[in-house]
């Protein structure tokens, strides 16, 4: 056994795009999208 | 679907930065999505050397993009924590590509309903769909099994699915992250002109006649045959594995029938190299005497040798075995060539049987390490105990580390219906010369789908870097240390013993429901693709465009030029222009961003405008009706006078 547990990268958790970008705190376009300048006007 | 416009389109080599706030796993893995691109479309990828336009890869708090080429110079994609798998990184470069997600199509209600009372509150203007001036589908289909679909529970506010494929079969389909699908690269090809993958040259299943345009060679005593079937084995070809009646196809030498010392060359069609290095795949069926031989050579050509001179490259090492062996080759043919398989009868062997080929694939790239094959793998899936791991041979890279794949077939504790990939370290007792803790080496795990054509692929992929930094969770030991020291000694099947580390990867690598799909398995097995690389030099800083031909026009035509506010000057059809910040509820805008403009201030305009106009328009109205009612008023004195005439 080794002395050290092993390790989930991701915390066990499927996250997708969208999970990842809501626990940042982000709210963008569809989830995952930024808009420029003249989109946001 | 795309956005609609030339002007969001990127040349087809695209300047990347990858800035030094990058986790180094993340780097590797965009490196690697770069090349899928290159594998699959027409798209490449070049290290920024002052172009005017450029990705700048960067860790941001999540995983975002921007849609289309912005025109802003350095325009940022963002790969934050957790989003260093290739298929995440592909999506977001889909979106600078120009493409936004496939459920925004403008047809999206024929083909899934949005279920809008289980949507989180305020989540609901993800769902929006764009309409055909502003997004095309670029004439393919819906497709649910794109990369940029959202997944069935996208948003929700609770444990109901937010979209509903009308086809229920699609149910779990959406939302799939591992690998462009057939109508993705569709649209990509449609959306820049592509006719070719960059590092693509050759695949052969052997289904048409005409095999692939390749060729018996000159001078041999025998040739490879066309067959669906070869007496001593094998029954069927690879491809198809005999499913189809008046299909599968493979070639075969018979040495079963041969002479002794007989060959037969097998030579691909000409090609083209443009990168000097190629990995060759092709599956290898060996029913011949255990001394018959299968060698690789190249005929390469040039003007000294217009006919060619053939090069020496390996003998495959498969013995004779009832199965389709899997076999990688790097090339390194730097000039026109063609690939040459050889059959040698070399010794007196079975009196049926021979050397078969299926599923050849040729690019530039560079081949995988190791192959690890699990027989029988839907059994082994369905039949492990939760909890319970197996794991691939030992694999030393070149640099001398030894490391294995841990696999739970049925997903660890808690994770039924997932298969659990882990990556650990190993080492022997009497092991030296390497460097512990384990500095920046990038194991990629990747579950192979199985599909003839290697542009077709969705192979399953996860990578994890060796950080010699990182510690263990709650320890002051380095996770990535000597495996003699912060691992474990376990006893190998042949009774030999080593010592495995700590393994590092997900619970989550995939689902049954996705293993069982496409052809991840396939005659029953499945192959696992393993490689180790040293990715130290992703440590390093990219270097900046530096030599004064390198240097960008940008800094040159904007030296003089000074955007106010936090604006940045751009060059933009040859000349500068400022482009202005933006924040959530103000603006810049002018010629150096010198002005400024709020929502409230356009608010206060838009309102005092209308009051303007309502003001106006209720003078105007109050004129127009005091001079109307003095005409009337003329009038009918006019009419008085008149009248008194008459009576008179």
């Amino acid at each position: 056994t080794p002395k050290i547990l092993d390790y989930d990268v991701d915390g066990g958790r499927d996250l997708d795009i969208f999970d990842i970008n809501e626990e940042a705190g982000l709210d963008l376009v569809e989830g995952d999208i930024v808009l420029d300048e003249r989109q946001t006007r | 679907n795309s956005i609609i416009g030339d002007k969001y389109r990127w040349p087809l080599t695209i300047p990347y930065y990858l800035e030094d706030d990058l986790e180094i796993n993340a780097k590797g893995v965009t490196l690697k999505a770069f090349e899928q691109y290159r594998l699959k479309s027409c798209i490449d990828f070049k290290p920024w050397s002052g172009e005017a336009n450029y990705i700048s890869v960067f860790k941001g708090n999540g995983c975002f993009s921007s849609v289309g080429n912005r025109h802003v110079g350095k325009q940022r994609l963002s790969i934050g924590a957790n989003c260093d798998r290739i298929a995440t990184i592909e999506h977001e470069f889909l979106h600078a590509l120009g493409f936004w997600h496939e459920q925004s199509r403008a047809d999206r209600d024929d083909y899934v309903r949005i279920m809008w009372d289980r949507i989180s509150e305020g989540k609901e203007h993800n769902f929006n769909t764009y309409d055909d001036t502003t997004s095309s589908s670029l004439g393919v289909p819906y497709d649910y099994g794109s990369m940029m679909h959202y997944s069935k529970n996208a948003f929700r506010n609770g444990t109901e699915p937010t979209i509903v494929t009308k086809i229920p079969a699609f149910s779990d389909v959406i939302g799939q992250r591992m690998e462009f699908s057939d109508s993705d690269l569709l649209k990509l090809h449609r959306l820049y002109n592509c006719t070719q993958g960059s590092t693509f040259l050759d695949s052969c299943d052997f289904e048409r006649e005409n095999i692939c345009g390749m060729i018996q060679g000159q001078g041999d005593k025998a040739d490879w045959v066309r067959v669906a079937s070869a007496a001593g084995g094998p029954d069927t070809d690879y491809s198809n594995l005999g499913k189809c009646t008046g299909s599968g196809y493979f070639m075969h030498f018979s040495t079963g029938t041969a002479s002794t010392g007989d060959t037969a060359l097998l030579e691909s069609r000409l090609l083209y190299p443009k990168r000097g290095y190629q990995c060759l795949q092709f599956f290898y069926y060996n029913s011949a005497g255990a001394n018959d031989t299968l060698k690789i050579y190249v005929r390469e050509y040039d003007e000294a040798n217009p006919s060619g001179t053939l090069r020496f490259i390996q003998t495959i090492d498969g013995s004779p075995q009832e199965l389709w062996q899997l076999h990688h080759v790097s090339l390194d043919a730097k000039t026109k060539f063609r690939v040459v398989f050889e059959g040698t009868k070399v010794g007196s062997g079975p009196a049926a049987g021979g050397l078969s080929l299926d599923d050849i694939n040729l690019s530039e790239t560079t081949c995988p390490e190791f192959i690890w094959r699990v027989k029988n793998f839907s059994d082994v899936m369905d039949n492990t105990p939760a909890n319970t791991p197996i794991y691939s041979p030992p694999f030393t890279s070149k640099e001398g580390y030894t490391f294995q794949m841990t696999l739970y077939p049925s997903g660890r504790e808690g994770y039924p219906g997932e298969l659990s990939a882990y990556a650990n370290l190993v080492a022997r007792e009497g092991d030296t010369g390497q460097i512990w803790p384990c500095p920046w080496k990038q194991m990629t795990m990747m579950l192979m789908d199985q599909n003839p054509h290697i542009q077709k692929r969705m192979s399953n992929q996860r990578s994890v870097t060796t950080d010699p930094n990182m510690k263990a969770s709650g320890s002051d030991q380095f996770f990535w240390d000597d495996p003699r020291k912060v691992g474990g000694e376990v006893t190998d099947t042949d009774g030999s013993k080593y010592f495995r580390g700590p393994g590092y990867g997900t619970a989550v690598y995939l689902t049954h429901l996705r293993a069982k799909s496409r052809d991840f398995i396939k005659g029953g097995d499945a192959i696992f693709l393993l490689t180790m690389e040293d990715v130290s030099h992703l440590t390093e800083s990219q270097p900046l465009p530096s030599s004064p031909s390198q240097t960008p026009a940008t800094p040159d035509r904007c030296l003089d030029v000074k955007c106010e506010n936090g604006g940045i000057c751009v060059v933009d059809e040859g000349g500068p222009a400022c482009r202005c910040a933006v924040g959530e509820d103000y603006w810049y805008y002018g010629d150096r961003c010198q002005h400024s403009r709020t929502y409230w201030d356009t608010t206060v305009l838009a309102l005092a405008t209308s009051l303007s106009v309502l003001g106006a328009m209720i003078v105007i109205t109050l004129v127009s009706v005091y001079c109307v009612r003095r005409r009337y008023k003329n009038r009918s004195k006019n009419h008085d006078i008149i009248m008194k005439n008459i009576h008179a």
